[in-house]
């Protein structure tokens, strides 16, 4: 299994359509990186992306720098997936 | 491995090989109204499995349900497994069940892509795709909902095999898509398409690849504010309406459009609910209010549905 520890979804709301193609032209600066969980829309709707832990400083930067607004919607992913797991063995027994 | 449904718990994410024992208890246990059906074999060989639920006739119209194309989506195939034994229960004492039942059948494809599924249990957690592999391609998988043929490959698709929205080399080369495509076609009858996604709390119809609206546009706009309205009646879980391509983004090559382009008037796509917090990876503890408020919006399209042959 795949360790996701200090990966984070950030959600973002992107303002206009410039703010949206950054966030799109991300996927570009940062292959197989970025995964667009929602991807980049329409300003009315937030985009989640996940963002490995060792991506996080670059991708906040980035961000920051174009004044584009998030929040972290899960702060360690790897936390979720172990209550899912162990919800499941519970289940299970 | 599971001896019969009744010990299956229901408000549980579960494993393929969980899910398919259940299958085949279900359609033991009731086999007066449900069967299970192979439409064919995944890219890594597993079966593609279709519970059946039809109280006789033959070449009955009929109403084609799927979860589980995108593999991570959890909570969509534990949303139909809940919802497959909620029309057992329900036929013979809900009205609208037992009338849609009576003269038409319903098809339901819980694991759509059973090889991505299956890796989401073993390796990667969040896997989107399938898992199918080309010579002199780096990366594996195709995304299914960009597969079909209805404005394949346009916007709102990837041409890079590494993307996520990777559409594949052609139109229906995925084995899970091409399955799925021949046994439509062939039953001939369908006249509903629900494909069931999460998430983002949003019910849409065709189209995705264009901001042309389709030609029943109204009627599937004023379906699904009923279908939407019917939903939030139950956990008051706000969901949001219309086209694809108008509510959400561009997106080419989708399963309800080539439905759509196929005769199936009632072509729908759910994402379902997150709450705004968990994204993919939704708590167990929100399987069973999920289906519940999901099913009473599948009974207004099946409903609609029976009451507007055409």
């Amino acid at each position: 299994q795949m360790n996701f520890t200090g990966d984070q979804v950030l959600r973002v709301l992107a303002k206009n359509e410039k703010q949206l193609s950054l966030l799109r032209d991300l996927e570009g600066l940062k292959p197989q990186k970025v995964d667009f969980w929602r991807g980049p829309a329409r300003p009315s709707l937030p985009v989640d992306m996940r963002v490995p832990f060792s991506e996080l400083k670059d991708i906040k930067a980035y961000l920051e720098s174009h004044g584009l607004a998030y929040s972290i919607m899960i702060k360690d992913i790897q936390v979720l997936l172990d209550e899912e797991r162990e919800a499941m063995a519970k289940s299970r027994r | 491995l599971e001896r019969s449904t009744s010990s299956f718990s229901y408000s549980s994410y579960h494993t393929l090989e969980e899910i398919y024992t259940w299958i085949d208890n279900f359609a033991t246990e009731h086999s007066d109204i449900a069967s299970k059906i192979r439409i064919g074999y995944s890219f890594e060989n597993r079966s593609i499995l279709v519970l059946k639920f039809s109280t006789g006739g033959s070449q009955r119209p009929a109403i084609w349900i799927d979860t589980g194309i995108h593999a991570r989506e959890w909570i969509t195939h534990a949303t139909g497994i809940w919802t497959a034994r909620k029309i057992v229960n329900e036929y013979g004492k809900d009205r609208i069940v037992t009338n849609v039942l009576n003269a038409m059948d319903i098809f339901m494809e819980i694991v759509s892509n059973p090889d991505g599924f299956a890796f989401t249990h073993s390796m990667n957690r969040l896997w989107r795709k399938n898992k199918s592999s080309r010579p002199g391609i780096f990366c594996i998988g195709v995304d299914l909902n960009r597969n079909w043929k209805s404005g394949f490959g346009g916007n709102g698709s990837n041409n890079s095999p590494c993307s996520e929205t990777y559409h594949g080399p052609s139109p229906q080369s995925e084995p899970e898509v091409a399955a799925i495509v021949d046994f439509i076609t062939a039953h001939g009858n369908i006249k509903a398409l629900i494909s069931i996604h999460s998430y983002s709390q949003m019910l849409m119809y065709p189209y995705g690849h264009t901001l042309e609206p389709v030609s029943d546009q109204e009627e599937l706009y004023s379906l699904a504010k009923n279908a939407v309205q019917a939903l939030y009646e139950v956990h008051g879980m706000e969901y949001i309406f219309g086209s694809i391509s108008t509510t959400l983004y561009v997106a080419s090559g989708i399963t309800v459009d080539w439905a759509y382009d196929s005769g199936i008037k009632y072509s729908f796509s759910f994402e379902l609910r997150d709450t705004g917090r968990y994204g993919f990876l939704l708590p167990a503890a929100q399987i069973v209010p999920t289906a519940q408020e999901t099913w009473l919006a599948i009974q207004t399209i099946m409903e609609h549905t029976l009451n507007h042959p055409y």
